[in-house]
């Protein structure tokens, strides 16, 4: 069947009443990132390398939950984590509450092929990345207006959201764990 | 949340998500993304990687259940890839996967996912809400 590609930005409540300036920068970077695994796949790049490329490729796009565009914890900061797996080997790696490190799914290979271990957390995880001398950047860099202000909403309506939940009217507390995630 | 699934030409199987994770989430929390059979898997059988809510798709994992359906049941991926997804509760999750014999599968069960395919047949797609 040959080689075979498949991405996503994330599932959600998504209306279609999105407005073009919200939508278009979203499309135009899963366009970007198709074109750059097709090129990659048809140079005979492995899979490994690719789905990694597609993950940095959308991890550096703000319109985007990952990477800069995280959205904030209930503090107020990031806490960004990935995970790579390979298929043929099962290897695999994983992180969690990086706040400084610019691609986690680098940082997951880097794990995977360069630790005897599969998942490295937050403190570790830093000293890892600082380790290995991938790119880091002050937290700051990843924090961005639009998700300053989803985080108010949700603070407002005292719930968490996954992407693209749309604001609602404040909910009276319910005893589900929606409340805290 | 984003990821990627892919099959190269040598038929190796790949899959990789990444996440800033849910807002208003409290500090510590561990999301489905880097849990290995909740929000990412691969075996040479097929790849996945799931988005939607990390606490609905680690109590079903996802992932792994779409490999175990094709496996021990002999389910074709887009076969094994919605009966997953219909068994998660509505509105929590959303998926890519390719099968070791190049199928793609973007099925959710949510208003939308914005996603992305294309093989080497020549098909391609990019969207957002259900055709």
């Amino acid at each position: 069947m040959g080689w075979a590609i498949a991405l996503h930005g994330g599932a959600g409540d998504i209306p279609r009443s999105l407005p073009p300036e919200r939508r278009e920068p979203r499309m135009a970077t899963l366009r970007r990132s198709l074109d750059l695994a097709v090129a990659a796949l048809q140079a005979g790049r492995t899979a490994l390398d690719v789905v990694e490329l597609v993950v940095r490729e959308l991890e550096n796009c703000p319109h985007f939950n990952a990477g800069k565009g995280s959205v904030l914890t209930s503090d107020g900061t990031v806490e960004m984590e990935a995970s790579i797996m390979d298929g043929n080997t099962m290897s695999c790696g994983a992180v969690s509450g990086l706040s400084t490190v610019v691609n986690a799914i680098s940082l997951s290979r880097l794990v995977m092929e360069k630790t005897p271990h599969i998942y490295l957390g937050f403190h570790g995880a830093e000293a890892f990345a600082r380790d290995q001398g991938v790119e880091t950047r002050d937290p700051s860099h990843f924090i961005t207006d639009e998700n300053i202000e989803r985080l108010r909403q949700a603070k407002q309506a005292n719930r968490v959201q996954i992407d693209y939940t749309q604001p609602m009217k404040a909910q009276p507390p319910t005893d589900d764990n929606s409340r805290i995630g | 949340t984003v990821g990627c699934v892919a099959i190269d030409s040598s038929g190796n199987l790949a899959t990789a998500t990444s996440t800033g994770g849910l807002v208003n989430k409290m500090a510590g929390r561990i999301g489905d993304t880097p849990i290995i059979g909740a929000g990412t898997y691969a075996n040479p059988l097929c790849a996945v990687s799931a988005t939607g809510k990390g606490e609905s798709i680690i109590r079903h994992t996802v992932a792994r259940d779409v490999a175990v359906l094709m496996e021990h049941r002999g389910l074709p991926l887009k076969e094994a890839a919605a009966r997953v997804v219909a068994d998660v509760p509505r509105g929590d999750v959303g998926l890519v996967a390719v099968s070791a014999a190049g199928e793609v599968s973007m099925v959710y069960n949510t208003a939308g996912m914005f996603r992305a395919c294309a093989t080497e047949d020549g098909y391609s797609e990019v969207g957002i809400w259900p055709e």
